[in-house]
């Protein structure tokens, strides 16, 4: 089990650095355990560098960095062992156009092993959608409407 | 395609039941504040085994059935099934569809089915063990993840890498 | 001071009950002290009814219904007694269309007694600003730069 | 308008001294992820007086100097600057014109500054009292600030309607 763990952690690091510089351009970040014991009860940190800037406490990191950190982290284990279904739940709020671009892109290339399910706000992200089921609440109770895109953002179609 | 579609019944704010059909390609689920689409991930998060009531934003699990609004008086069952397409046999069992329900009765009773079927939570999960579903939190993003994932407070990462191992 | 607790404590009952009917048409809520002890020590509690719905426990609000909620609080309280200056960084990020703009018309009946200084991602809010201050980062470095409101978003003016 | 401008300098991400004129009616700040945005609302609540490192994403105060990044190097000292319309004399100081500045050195020295002037942060506090400038949290209000007025868990409520008191 040990050994078994070592490959997958060597491969999931290799993966992590690959996603993070495709939401990143020019950046670089990989996984470290920290403190002692065995492998399997030491903490993973995540090191990482956004392009320019040096190595800090990940807690300096603003919104959308740490949204894109936390996205290249799923995306890496998916590289190792995609799942076949995918939700993701306002994962897109905190990022600005370019990076919610750089995250559709790295969705897209992940779809054909992984059938997503993206809960947005965004318009972009409704754009590149291949449907939209649409949610309404008429007094207290939620029910599926037919929506589409137009220039407003997602409309009802009556 | 894996995830045919979603019938939520009774489940948080979806008091009559509703199907959400799905697809190859991604699906965008949208609509405004409080209409309830966090409830449908949540409602997947439940079927899949979910047993702590705090990732359903609830205190005890009772609360995720419909309790009543002015369009409509409380019920008494709630129950969420995902159709899942099985016709290259990702899953052990030999049908072309596969079905998985959760159902919560208010008198707290809880029972699980699969292609209709009363199991246990551990046949479901049996099912489910290598297809990549087994862990709710593998297949589910929310934004409170990233804090989550960030803060490292507890082992989030290495449960996350543990299923990708 | 007692006394002077609860006039004030009556008055942005009342505020709250105002603000969050703004934001949430046809709502209710008001603010209850839970526990016992002395009215200065005990918990305030949120009593939060949106339209059409039954008063719950307040975790099962949706993420732009918190965030509306914390706003009305907010609100209330600068009803009561408005500060000079309110900086307020992202708190429309969770905001559907409706509600941005409930929100945006909130903070334009404000801005008579404060000077709102808000950070946004949300291109509705920068077209009702007065002016926009525009952050980039260079190599590491945060710098300011004059940017404009266009058809993409907030550009940067060359 | 009360806040006239805001000058940064050496404070976080802001490595040369930046000056952000405000004015009349709502100013929006804007700009793409990580460039520096929070940094400044930071930095006003810094400057007002903050003392837990914590709500400034630091673990300890000296990270608020600029450490350096490959377009320049290290700094000593962080500087954050607010100059306010007195004209009116909503505070009780007998100048149009009112500033309030803090410094951090890198040796952990630490300066306050009205009107260019040393002094200690108790007079800061003391100029702001009534100006509803003297308790930061109720001048800021971030995103993460949603989740704790909502989830209740300190006395955060209380604190903010005292200051409304
Ligand atoms: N047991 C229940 N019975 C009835 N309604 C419920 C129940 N549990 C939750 N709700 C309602 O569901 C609503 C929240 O729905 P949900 O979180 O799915 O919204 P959302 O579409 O994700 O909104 P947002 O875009 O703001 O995130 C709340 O208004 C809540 O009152
Ligand atoms: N002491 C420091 N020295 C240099 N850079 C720093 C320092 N502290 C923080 N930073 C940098 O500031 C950046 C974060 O800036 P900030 O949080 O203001 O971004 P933002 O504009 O709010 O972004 P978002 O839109 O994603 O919220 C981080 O990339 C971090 O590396
Ligand atoms: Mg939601
Ligand atoms: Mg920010």
């Amino acid at each position: 089990a040990k050994s078994r763990f070592w490959e997958t952690w060597d491969r999931v690091n290799q993966h992590f650095g690959e996603t993070f510089a495709q939401l990143f351009p020019g950046g670089k970040a990989w996984l470290e355990l920290t403190g002692e014991g065995s492998a399997l009860s030491r903490d993973i940190e995540f090191v990482v560098h956004p392009p320019g800037k040096r190595t800090r406490p990940i807690e300096l990191l603003s919104g959308g960095e740490r949204a894109l950190t936390a996205l290249a982290f799923m995306f890496a284990l998916y590289k190792e062992k995609a799942g076949p279904l995918c939700i993701l739940d306002e994962v897109d709020a905190p990022l600005d156009d370019a990076n919610t671009s750089r995250f559709l892109d790295m969705l897209d290339s992940f779809s054909k092993k992984t059938q997503y399910v993206v809960v947005t706000h965004n318009r972009f992200t409704m754009s590149k959608a291949s449907r939209l089921l649409g949610v309404t609440m008429d007094k207290g109770v939620s029910k599926l409407v037919s929506v589409q895109l137009s220039e407003g953002g997602a409309q009802k179609v009556s | 395609m894996f995830l045919k579609r979603i019938e939520i019944q009774g489940f948080k704010s979806f008091a009559e039941k509703t199907v959400f059909e799905l697809g190859q390609g991604m699906t965008a689920v949208v609509g405004p504040n409080g209409c309830g689409k966090s409830n449908v991930v949540e409602a997947v998060r439940w079927v899949l085994g979910e047993q702590r009531p705090s990732t359903l934003r609830t205190k005890a699990m009772g609360d995720v059935i419909f309790s009543g609004s002015s369009g409509c008086g409380p019920v008494s069952l709630a129950q969420v099934t995902l159709v899942l397409d099985n016709s290259l046999r990702p899953l052990p069992i030999d049908t072309d569809e596969v079905s998985l329900s959760r159902r919560l009765y208010k008198d707290g009773q809880s029972r699980y089915l699969l292609n209709m079927r009363s199991c246990m939570l551990k046949d479901i999960k049996g099912v489910l063990y290598n297809s990549g579903l087994g862990a709710p939190e593998y297949a589910i993003m929310q934004r409170e993840m990233i804090d989550i994932l960030l803060a490292n407070k507890g082992n989030e990462r290495r449960l996350l890498l543990e299923e990708a191992a």
